[in-house]
């Protein structure tokens, strides 16, 4: 749970946003 | 018998198979997983020049079903991948309100948290 | 049955939502309420493979119960993950 929460985290950083939705979600999802 | 290739067998793949020099990709490469919450010891990756990247994500737009298999099961774990990115495309659009958690929330009974 | 299963993937997912509270409140970041459900049901189809994989593994070595180097079977892949788990089983057996 926390590394999937990390994940998303990092990926809604990188794109600059402070909210992680189930778009930056199912971009981690893979390697998750 | 030895459980290598036999001199012919080395000349085929070396001739039709074999990445080398002369490719422009000169090998492929998965990412390397790790974790981001374990303090982990990681050594950072440069990506080498004619080693392609394999990219994960690139064809998710066609994983939200099973494909076409022949004489072997999609795992657990691809339906599993699947049913989550398939439940990602119905969340997608909500505002506000997530209506997994409202079908869940009358099931929701705390001595079982505990 | 239906209940049942019911009624822990609640239970799952009220705690997914208390974990990731924390993570938020970490790193400064919110995780929206249907990233926080499809992270509740990744965890809660995943734990449906580790209890297989666990029956399994106890099977295998004749047992009956699924003990604790049950469960570090199912980290080994990872190096740092076996670790982590390794050193959280020996804190709970002190």
């Amino acid at each position: 749970v926390i590394e999937a929460a990390v994940r998303g985290v990092s990926q809604a950083q990188a794109e600059d946003l402070d909210v992680v939705d189930v778009d930056q979600l199912e971009k981690v999802l893979p390697q998750l | 018998k030895d459980g290598l290739l036999s001199e012919e067998e080395f000349n085929l793949w070396n001739r039709l198979y074999r990445l080398g020099d002369s490719d422009t990709v000169k090998g492929v490469a998965l990412p390397r997983s790790h974790f981001l919450s374990l303090q982990e010891d990681r050594v950072a990756q440069e990506p080498t020049t004619g080693i392609h990247q394999l990219s994960l994500s690139e064809w998710s737009v066609w994983q939200d079903h099973p494909l076409p298999t022949h004489q072997v099961e999609h795992s657990d774990r691809c339906h599993h991948f699947i049913s989550i990115m398939q439940m990602i495309e119905g969340m997608r659009h909500e505002e506000d309100e997530c209506s997994y958690e409202l079908k869940i929330k009358p099931f929701l009974q705390m001595e079982d948290v505990y | 049955q239906y209940s049942h299963r019911q009624r822990l993937k609640a239970a799952v997912h009220y705690t997914v939502g208390c974990l990731c509270q924390e993570v938020e409140l970490d790193k400064q970041v919110h995780l929206s309420k249907q990233t926080i459900a499809a992270i509740s049901e990744v965890t809660f189809r995943q734990c449906e493979n580790f209890a297989k994989d666990l029956e399994m593994f106890a099977r295998h070595a004749k047992r009956s119960t699924i003990t604790t180097d049950d469960v570090k079977l199912l980290s080994r892949r990872s190096n740092s993950l076996l670790k982590y788990i390794t050193e959280k089983n020996e804190e709970i057996t002190q």
